[in-house]
């Protein structure tokens, strides 16, 4: 199967991404 | 059966569809819930954006496709729209749960926010079909029909005028909120990542300069980093 690395932490969800937290 | 490319999109829009042919194309009632509990009211912008870009989608595919291949575009837009929505719902029931809280007026109000994930959205309804691939990629369908590799990659950021940089933000929360995604879409997906963090993010106008410059002003640059961390 193809592995997708998540690279991100825990703490960063889309909210953070968008600056929007 | 031994996996050829054929079996692979087969089996790409086989799921896909069957995913999507079971919702519809107006938002939850979940995540009518989660613009209701805004502090402002995201329906109306929602449903403005996605008429526009309703045109202006169908349109760039017919002029990439051919002029009879705009219903086809407003197809792959619909089933476009249904993932967006039901992406949208997951990666908000997500940050509900990490965040422990209900009201994401700040994101749903944002629309680069709503353009990057009907992007990705498209992006990924399009691969299914084999329409979305990469010039010098791997798993080219489309071979020599030049209407399958006009709408390759970066394509989709041209028709929203989008910056790669915020389109490279939805991928990886988009993967972990579609777990169901074959793996053919998601190495689709990992090599727009790649594509934009190696080449398309540096070109010129990128908003990623303005930031970085500005994360420079601020003395962040200054800040030595402990090997641990």
């Amino acid at each position: 199967s193809h592995d997708y690395h998540f690279g991100l932490e825990d703490h960063e969800g889309i909210s953070e991404l968008f600056d929007c937290d | 059966p031994p996996q050829t490319p054929i079996r692979a999109a087969m089996t790409s829009i086989q799921q896909l569809r069957s995913d999507l042919l079971s919702t519809g194309d107006q938002p939850s009632t979940n995540l009518y819930s989660y613009f209701e509990n805004c502090t402002v009211d995201p329906t109306q912008d929602v449903l403005k954006r996605l008429e526009t870009f309703d045109q202006e989608f169908s349109q760039s595919f017919g002029q990439a496709v051919g002029p009879r291949c705009i219903v086809l575009g407003k197809q792959r837009f619909t089933l476009g729209v249904r993932l967006y929505y039901i992406v949208m719902e997951a990666m908000l029931k997500s940050e509900e749960k990490r965040l422990s809280v209900q009201n994401f007026s700040k994101l749903l109000n944002d629309s680069t926010f709503h353009t990057s994930l009907l992007a990705c959205a498209l992006e990924v309804v399009m691969a299914a079909y084999g329409e979305s691939c990469f010039k010098a990629g791997g798993y080219n369908h489309g071979g020599g029909d030049s209407a399958a590799t006009d709408v390759c990659f970066p394509w989709i950021l041209d028709v929203f005028n989008l910056a790669a940089f915020d389109f490279y933000k939805v991928i990886e929360s988009f993967i972990k909120a579609y777990p169901t995604l074959s793996k053919d879409i998601v190495k689709h997906l990992e090599t727009c990542e790649n594509l934009i963090m190696e080449r398309i993010a540096w070109r010129t106008g990128s908003p990623l300069f303005e930031l970085l410059k500005q994360e420079h002003d601020s003395g962040a640059a200054e800040q030595v980093e402990t090997p641990a961390s």
